[in-house]
């Protein structure tokens, strides 16, 4: 462990409470993909399988399971208890068009063909692209509210430091995973139009506002 | 090439 994957893994605790409380106190999932939460939900599904099969520590189990619990908890509000206000108008995004290819490539390009390894490598190519249908969402409404904002900066960030994260692993341990490192690229590629926007808007108070 | 077979990262 080190500190980039640690306050990544934090960043990325804190983007997903963040968007559950937001959507508990404010009882309402306005602006929010319920696609992109569906994904998230499948990601962590298929890559927590090895909770039952591998302990590697006591933070790493923990964390896990509050990542599948609060997943399943805001597709929860979302599609359940809050689904009158689920806008599902501007949700319009194709997730066939994600999951399919990312399944094929899966199969494709993987470390090991078991059927936990290519859960796994489906789960990183899936997250990769996972925030596609809120983006896409945003540049819909042409807008997005601040918490939402935030939300998407702690997400987009969290993967930004897992980059730097397998810079450092690489030169201190020589480790590296090329399947996450290249999917943990294009990951974060795709938020840069949104940090962009987030730097130059958001932190002056302004209203978010992707170009439609 | 340093892959480990049991995924140690979240």
């Amino acid at each position: 462990m080190n500190v980039f994957r640690l306050v990544g893994d934090l960043s990325h605790l804190l983007a997903i409470i963040m968007l559950l409380k937001k959507i508990w106190s404010s009882r309402s999932c306005a602006g929010i993909s319920g696609k992109s939460q569906l994904l998230f939900a499948l990601v962590f599904t298929t890559r927590y399988l090895d909770l039952f099969t591998s302990f590697i520590s006591v933070y790493n189990t923990s964390m896990k399971v509050i990542y599948i619990l609060c997943a399943y908890a805001t597709v929860y509000l979302i599609y359940v208890k809050f689904k009158a206000t689920y806008d599902h108008n501007h949700d319009t995004f194709r997730a066939e068009f994600l999951v399919v290819p990312v399944g094929g490539l899966a199969f494709l390009v993987n470390h090991d063909f078991t059927p936990l390894e290519i859960l796994w490598t489906f789960s990183i190519y899936l997250e990769s692209v996972a925030i596609m249908p809120q983006l896409f969402m945003i540049s819909k409404t042409g807008e997005a509210e601040s918490i939402t904002s935030h939300y998407l900066f702690c997400l987009g960030g969290y993967r930004a430091l897992y980059i730097i994260n397998w810079l450092y692993r690489f030169y201190s341990e020589g480790f590296f995973d090329l399947i996450a490192i290249v999917a943990g690229c294009v990951q974060t590629i795709l938020y840069c139009d949104f940090f962009y926007l987030y730097i130059t808007k958001v932190i002056y108070g302004q209203k978010l506002s992707l170009p439609a | 090439t340093g892959e480990t077979d049991t995924h140690d990262e979240l």
